[in-house]
């Protein structure tokens, strides 16, 4: 199964 | 803000309004600018229109406008081809006036959308050394997201140095399409160019590239940024003014 992955992940919140 | 040429606001704002369907207007005297996530917060849409790319800008204090881009694309759909278009913010006033005038001034319209209040987060998304850096056609990339969605709702993008490929599966099969790297360049416009650092094989929900392409028209040119693990990064130029760059987190193995 394919997951889709937040940006938040990657970026964090300013 | 003036703009000689109208449509290329009505670009933009086609461009976005299917991803975020409102965002915070980030006004200054350098320009405006937005940042807005899709409502998964899987997508996130970067715009930056400098203040010299307008015909004439003005903005004597920073100011924050929540604009439905629904209702602000409607509006400029009554725009003609031709017009120029001013959109003007009085102080402390709730709401943003559109201005239209036809070429030959023989036409005025004005509307005023009113402003919403709306709650946004930022991200803060450094500068990235990415792997690969893509440039084709905007026209061919879209016809790609067309294409590869025929046969399933994620497209694998690898890319070596021969060329970028582009597939996706599903119940029906499978289909991939690959495009070499232009090796003679004639028109700019026409070329695909890659250049690679490391190559890398990627996966991507199809369904958001489609929307990114809706900023097609406003570039012949697509960048798309690639680094393993890191989000895609799709660019289209606004001549002159600034961007519209789109970050889409990668697919990954459950």
């Amino acid at each position: 199964k394919r997951h889709q992955n937040q940006l938040r992940l990657y970026y964090s919140s300013d | 803000a003036r703009l000689l040429h109208g449509s290329i606001f009505a670009k933009v704002i086609e461009g976005l309004r299917e991803l975020v369907n409102e965002a915070t207007w980030e006004c200054s005297g350098n320009g405006i600018t937005l940042q807005a996530m899709d409502s998964s917060h899987v997508a996130l849409v970067s715009l930056v229109m400098r203040s010299e790319g307008f015909e004439s800008y003005r903005c004597d204090r920073n100011m924050s406008l929540g604009i439905s881009l629904v209702s602000m694309s409607k509006v400029l759909k009554t725009m003609g081809k031709d017009d120029s278009l001013t959109i003007r913010v009085n102080d402390d006033s709730d709401s943003i006036i559109i201005a239209m005038e036809s070429q030959n001034q023989d036409k005025f319209a004005d509307y005023e959308l009113r402003l919403m209040d709306l709650d946004s987060e930022h991200l803060g998304i450094p500068d990235t050394d990415y792997s690969c850096a893509i440039k084709m056609p905007s026209s061919e990339f879209s016809r790609i997201c067309r294409d590869m969605s025929i046969m399933g709702d994620s497209v694998l993008i690898c890319t070596t140095k021969e060329g970028v490929k582009f597939s996706a599966k599903g119940d029906l099969g499978q289909g991939s399409i690959r495009l070499v790297q232009t090796t003679n360049i004639e028109k700019e416009e026409e070329a695909v160019i890659i250049e690679m650092k490391e190559a890398v094989a990627l996966t991507f929900a199809v369904r958001y590239l489609s929307m990114f392409c809706k900023a097609a028209p406003l570039s012949p040119q697509v960048g798309l940024s690639l680094s393993e693990d890191t989000p895609l990064m799709c660019e289209f130029k606004i001549a002159e003014m600034g961007h519209v760059r789109f970050y889409l987190a990668p697919k990954i193995e459950d």
